[in-house]
C-alpha cells in the first residue's frame, strides 16, 4: 500500500474477487446513494482500474513483441 | 477461497455536491473479512481515500484471478493540506497532461493541486474581464490557454477525486506577461532621467493599480470556488522601482526612506485587503512574512527557500512563531534532479524537526510537492513526477514513525509497477522490472 495507512491488520486467509460478479454498493444507512456524483463516478473508475490493465506503452516502434 | 462479490460503502454526512476544503474529514475503515467487505466514512472525501486503498489490496493470482486478504485498516491523514504544485507558464500544459496528473494524485492520497497558473513570461488564464492579457501573453493565443471551460473542467475532475483547486496569481513580481494586456499596469524604468524602455513590478503607486487588482480578483474569486487564493509575493526585484522618479517621490511622501520592503508591503496589504473584501482567504510565499509584510493572522506562509535567508527549518520555526499557519515546499522541489534515488532524501524529510512548542507545530498544515516548469513539459512531467512525487505523499499522510526506507523502497517499487499497469509513464526507482511491462493489452 502506498501511502501506508495509519493503522492496518490484515491476515494471509484471502478472498476471490470476481469481476462479473463483484460490485460497489451504497449501505442502506449511508447519506450517499446512487446519485452522488463523487462516488458514482468513482465507482465506475475503480472498477476499471481494479479489472482492465491499461499499462503504459512505450513508443511502438521500441515495443518488444513476446 | 470464499467470494467477495460487493464491497458495501457507508457514509454518514452528506456532502455529494460539495467542495472538498482544508477542513475536510479524509478518514476512513476497511473492513474486510469472513462476515464484512465494508468501508465506512465521516465524508465523501474519505469514502474515496478507502477506495483507493481497497484497489490497492487487491491482487491477481498467476492463472489470473482476484483475491483481497482478510483486512482491517483504520486511516486518516496526518496533514489536511497535501498538494502538488504544477507550473502552466514556463512551459504550457495541454489539459490531458493536468487531467492525468489528476489522477495520479488521487492515487497517491494528494488533496490540494496548486495551480501556477500565469508567470513571466506568459499568461495562459483566458480572462472574460481582460481578454487582451492572454492575447499579448507571449503564448500563442488560440492554442495555448486555458479558456473558462477549461478551467471549470479542471476544478470538477479534481472535486471527483477529493482534490481542492488552489490558484496563484503573482503579483507583484514575475509579472513582465501582464504588461503588454494591460497598459500602465508595470513600472516603467529609468536610466537616469530617462524612461530606459524596460519595465519592472506591478506600479504600486497608481490607483488605476487597485482598479485593475479589484477587478481582476473579483473575476478570480468568483471563477475558482475554493476559500484560499495564492498571491506569490516573491522574488520582487526592487532595482525598477528604485530607479522611477515618481516612485522616489512616493516613497518619500510616505515616509518610507530607502525602504523598498515597505512599498511592497504597502501593495501586499493593499492586495491581501482587496482578496479579503471577497471573502477569500490567502496563502503567500515566505518573502511577504520575511518582509515583515503586515498580513490577516490566518494567512497560510509556504516555504520554499532551502538555505536563505535562513535554513528552512528555522524559518518554520520562526514563522509558526509568529503565529502563522505554514507549508513546507523547500525540501520537495521535484524539478531539481539528481542521478540515483533522490527519492530517499524527500521520503526522509520531516516537516515538524523545527524547535518549537506543540502549539506551534499544530500551525504546519502540510506541504507541497513541487514542479516547476522551465524545463518540464508535457513531454517528461509524468516520469519527472511519479514515482518521485509518492515519497512527498506518504509523508504528508503517514505516521510520522514511517520512516524504514527498506520498507518504503519494496512497497514504492511495487506502487510505480501498480501505476505503470494504471498507464502512468512512472520512472524506475532501480534496477529491475514489471511483470505487466509490455503486457499486451
Amino acid at each position: 500500500l502506498w501511502p501506508w495507512p495509519q493503522y492496518i491488520q490484515t491476515s494471509e486467509s484471502h478472498y476471490a474477487i470476481f469481476p462479473h460478479n463483484f460490485q460497489f454498493q451504497y449501505h442502506v444507512s449511508s447519506t450517499a446513494q446512487p446519485g452522488c456524483s463523487v462516488l458514482d463516478e468513482a465507482f465506475q473508475r475503480y472498477r476499471d482500474l481494479l479489472f482492465t490493465s491499461r499499462p503504459w506503452q512505450p513508443p511502438e516502434p521500441t515495443r518488444k513483441q513476446h | 477461497a470464499p467470494e467477495k462479490n460487493s464491497l458495501v460503502i457507508l457514509v454518514v454526512t452528506p456532502g455529494c455536491n460539495q467542495l472538498p476544503s482544508l477542513e475536510s474529514v479524509e478518514n476512513y475503515t476497511l473492513t474486510i473479512n469472513d462476515d464484512h467487505c465494508f468501508l465506512l466514512s465521516q465524508t465523501v472525501w474519505g469514502a474515496l481515500r478507502g477506495l483507493e486503498t481497497f484497489s490497492q489490496l487487491v491482487w491477481r493470482s498467476p492463472e489470473g484471478t482476484f483475491f483481497i486478504n482478510k483486512t482491517e485498516i483504520e486511516d486518516f491523514p496526518r496533514f489536511s493540506h497535501r498538494g502538488l504544485l504544477l507550473d502552466t507558464s514556463r512551459h504550457y500544459l495541454p489539459l490531458t497532461s493536468i487531467l492525468d496528473t489528476l489522477d495520479v494524485m488521487a492515487y497517491n492520497k494528494f488533496n490540494v493541486f496548486h495551480w501556477h497558473l500565469v508567470d513571466d513570461s506568459s499568461f495562459p488564464y483566458d480572462s472574460f474581464t481582460f481578454p487582451e492579457l492572454t492575447r499579448k501573453g507571449s503564448y500563442n493565443p488560440a492554442t495555448h490557454i486555458y479558456t473558462a471551460q477549461d478551467v471549470r473542467e479542471v476544478i470538477e475532475y479534481a472535486r471527483l477525486r477529493g482534490i481542492r483547486v488552489l490558484v496563484e496569481f503573482d503579483t507583484p513580481g514575475h509579472t513582465l506577461s501582464w504588461g503588454p494586456g494591460v497598459p500602465g499596469l508595470l513600472t516603467p524604468c529609468y536610466s537616469g532621467s530617462h524612461p530606459s524602455g524596460t519595465f519592472g513590478p506591478v506600479n504600486p503607486i497608481l490607483n488605476s493599480t487597485y482598479e485593475f487588482m479589484s477587478t481582476f480578483f473579483l473575476e478570480v474569486s468568483s471563477v475558482f470556488p475554493d476559500f484560499y487564493l495564492h498571491l506569490g509575493g516573491d522574488e520582487v526585484d526592487f532595482t525598477c522601482w528604485k530607479s522611477n522618479p515618481d516612485i522616489q517621490a512616493f516613497m518619500k511622501k510616505q515616509g518610507f526612506g530607502n525602504d523598498f520592503k515597505e512599498l511592497e508591503s504597502f501593495y501586499i496589504q493593499t492586495l491581501l485587503n482587496i482578496v479579503s473584501a471577497y471573502g477569500k482567504g490567502y496563502v503567500v510565499w515566505q518573502e511577504v512574512f520575511d518582509n515583515k509584510v503586515k498580513v490577516r493572522p490566518d494567512t497560510i506562509i509556504q516555504v520554499w527557500r532551502e538555505e536563505a535567508p535562513v535554513r528552512y527549518m528555522k524559518e518554520m520555526e520562526l514563522i509558526t512563531g509568529a503565529g502563522f499557519r505554514v507549508l513546507l515546499s523547500a525540501p520537495w522541489y521535484l524539478n531539481h534532479i539528481t542521478y540515483g534515488p533522490d527519492w530517499r532524501e524527500i521520503y526522509m524529510v520531516e516537516p515538524l524537526e523545527f524547535k518549537g512548542s506543540p502549539q506551534q507545530k499544530a500551525l504546519v498544515i502540510g506541504g507541497e510537492a513541487c514542479m516547476w516548469g522551465e524545463y518540464v513539459d508535457s513531454t517528461n512531467l509524468a516520469p519527472r513526477l511519479w514515482p518521485r512525487a509518492g515519497a512527498v505523499a506518504e509523508r504528508l499522510w503517514s505516521n510520522k514513525l514511517v520512516t524504514n526506507l527498506d520498507f518504503a523502497f519494496k512497497r514504492l517499487t511495487q506502487f510505480r509497477c501498480e501505476l505503470l499497469r494504471r498507464g502512468v509513464q512512472a520512472q524506475p526507482l532501480s534496477v529491475g522490472y514489471c511483470e505487466q511491462e509490455f503486457e499486451q493489452t
